[in-house]
């Protein structure tokens, strides 16, 4: 899976992902990535955040959309926000997951509970990292 | 107005160094840079973040090295079924669609069936001709094909006739 989020300079924020599903999946299978709210969701404001990792999880917790909902509803921060929902939520069903996402102040957090993923941003100091590894 | 920002993935698991070559590991992150300065570009010549991402998951759907277009996964029956969607946080539009099997790029379609339909979802055959009616390239499935997924795909399968499917590494599942 990948994807992206960004916050542009009108303060707009958007999400996108990209799938193949995984590995001998069942035909017709639909995970969470096209999914509004499970595998990707953007409000301004708010946050906009892109998931990767089992999608039937990701679909039963509609966790994008759950991001967005603490930090709005909760006044959880985006850090608070993505890290309850990969280091709690999606690590107490046991299964591997990550996201990355972005908040109305550009501020990027890129959690996730498995080994590596793939990941880069560019934060508004306009340094560019990326990473693959822990 | 806004600093911009961009942030990308290209998807999480296990990620073990055996699997691919270093060089294949700096071609990875490669192309991820090549994705973040695609959606950059247009956020510092003050685009919107719709296209910037549309823009970043196109360049991440072109590489082999990931698992979307083309290098994405294989189904049972060895052929590819393509998800993608995108969302506009200004206006709370998105477009998706689901088990394309022909679009070159998934994201495009999506993006498509946000500002050029009146569906949030489209699946399926539908969802190819609905792009394809749009101007979108399109391939055969097998454009999407790497050797890589094909070993992968072998190999889970030789688990199933063994038995041993339940002993498979979150690397074979997922990649």
């Amino acid at each position: 899976t990948v994807g992206a989020v960004a916050l542009d300079r009108q303060g707009d924020l958007a999400a996108a992902t990209s799938t193949g599903g995984f590995n001998n999946k069942p035909a017709g299978r639909v995970g969470d990535t096209p999914i509004v709210g499970a595998g990707t969701y953007a409000r301004n404001g708010v946050c906009a955040v892109s998931c990767t990792g089992q999608g039937e999880v990701f679909m039963r917790r509609v966790a994008a959309y759950d991001v967005a909902a603490r930090m709005s509803y909760g006044g959880q921060t985006l850090r608070q926000a993505t890290d309850t929902l990969v280091f709690d939520v999606m690590s107490g069903h046991k299964i591997g997951a990550g996201l990355i996402a972005i908040d109305a102040f550009g501020q990027v957090c890129a959690p996730f509970n498995t080994l590596g993923m793939a990941r880069g941003w560019i934060g508004t100091d306009g340094v560019l990292n990326v990473a693959t590894h822990k | 107005m806004s600093l911009p920002a961009i942030a990308i993935h290209g998807g999480c698991g296990t990620l073990a160094a055996n699997l691919q070559s270093e060089a294949d590991w700096a071609q990875t992150r490669a192309h991820l840079e090549a994705a973040l300065r695609a959606g950059w570009k247009i956020l510092t010549a003050g685009g919107s973040a719709l296209d910037a991402v549309e823009a970043a998951v196109v360049v991440l759907e072109d590489s082999p090295h990931f698992n979307a277009g083309h290098g994405a996964a294989l189904t049972e029956q060895s052929v590819h079924e393509l998800d993608a969607s995108i969302m506009d946080g200004a206006t709370l539009a998105a477009g998706g669609v689901c088990t394309v099997r022909a679009i070159r790029n998934p994201i495009r379609a999506a993006r498509a069936v946000m500002d050029q339909s009146d569906c949030v979802l489209l699946s399926g055959d539908a969802a190819d001709a609905f792009a394809r009616s749009k101007g979108l390239p399109t391939v055969a499935n097998g454009y999407f094909t790497t050797e890589r997924r094909v070993q992968a795909l072998a190999s889970l399968k030789a688990r199933a006739a063994r038995g041993t499917i339940g002993l498979a590494s979150e690397a074979e599942r997922h990649g």
